[in-house]
């Protein structure tokens, strides 16, 4: 990979989207058909207030669990892409840590429903009332106001694909050995993107998915930030309960 | 640290 002629050649940049694209689909935890379909499915008041009704630990506990399940599809998504398990292992799990939460709020997008501001969760579409026992309401209005404007960009499944390789390949991370190479896969992806939004004639749109990148930075920090508060609450739930990699990840 | 991660990536993709 660290080879490839820059400019890369027009062969090479196809080669890469293509290969971008179906990283993104055969990783995706649902298909769009399916989530499309299950549109309208809400959860009853009476699922709401089972939800409401859950301890903050129980709560958290459970959400940190379905949050790991969309990370370990996002590292599947991330070994498919060209290049990086070229990358040392201490890269590749730097680019994870920092990258992963992101590239889940992207894909979040997918799965939510303008119309009605819910997002599929545990099989059936909720707003953020159902989340209110995990005591983070401003995290959790931050997060659906982001799936909106994501949303508002219409971006293709190609787009989007492309999107969250170049959220996940970013050299500014701290702490990368090999910055150099995580710089020249980014350099590439990017002159992918220019690629698929001059075909489909939306050029537009790369400034303001490069606006997005700012936003997922912060999300990131409030989650962070409400995990540390939690933590301090609980200790003993994160520590015995919450999962592995989870841990690994956000503490 | 990163146990988990670590095996992960070193799995093999399906």
């Amino acid at each position: 990979y660290p080879y490839c002629p820059y400019p890369p050649s027009l062969l090479h940049i196809e080669e890469l989207c293509d290969s971008i694209v179906r990283s993104h689909r055969d990783t995706s935890q649902f298909r769009l058909e399916e989530l499309q379909a299950l549109r309208w499915k809400l959860f009853s008041r009476e699922e709401i207030h089972a939800y409401q009704s859950k301890s903050v630990d129980e709560m958290w506990q459970h959400c940190a669990v379905r949050l790991t399940e969309a990370v370990q599809y996002v590292v599947e998504f991330a070994k498919r892409i060209p290049g990086f398990r070229g990358l040392g292992q201490n890269d590749q799990i730097t680019l994870l840590k920092t990258g992963s939460m992101e590239v889940v709020l992207v894909r979040m997008s997918r799965c939510f429903n303008t119309e009605n501001s819910t997002v599929f969760f545990d099989g059936k579409f909720g707003s953020t009332e159902l989340f209110k026992s995990l005591g983070c309401g401003d995290l959790m209005v931050a997060v659906f106001d982001f799936a909106h404007s994501m949303c508002a960009l219409r971006l293709t499944e190609q787009q989007m694909a492309l999107f969250c390789s170049l959220v996940l390949i970013n050299p500014d991370r701290p702490c990368l050995e090999d910055r150099g190479r995580v710089h020249r896969m980014r350099r590439d992806l990017e002159v992918c993107l220019s690629h698929m939004l001059h075909r489909d004639n939306q050029e537009s749109l790369q400034h303001k998915l490069y606006q997005k990148v700012s936003v997922l930075q912060s999300l990131c920090s409030l989650h962070v930030e409400k995990l540390h508060w939690f933590s301090q609450r609980y200790p003993l739930t994160v520590h015995s309960v919450f999962p592995p990699l989870y841990k690994e990840l956000f503490t | 640290k990163h146990k988990i991660l670590h095996r992960l990536l070193q799995n093999s993709t399906s």
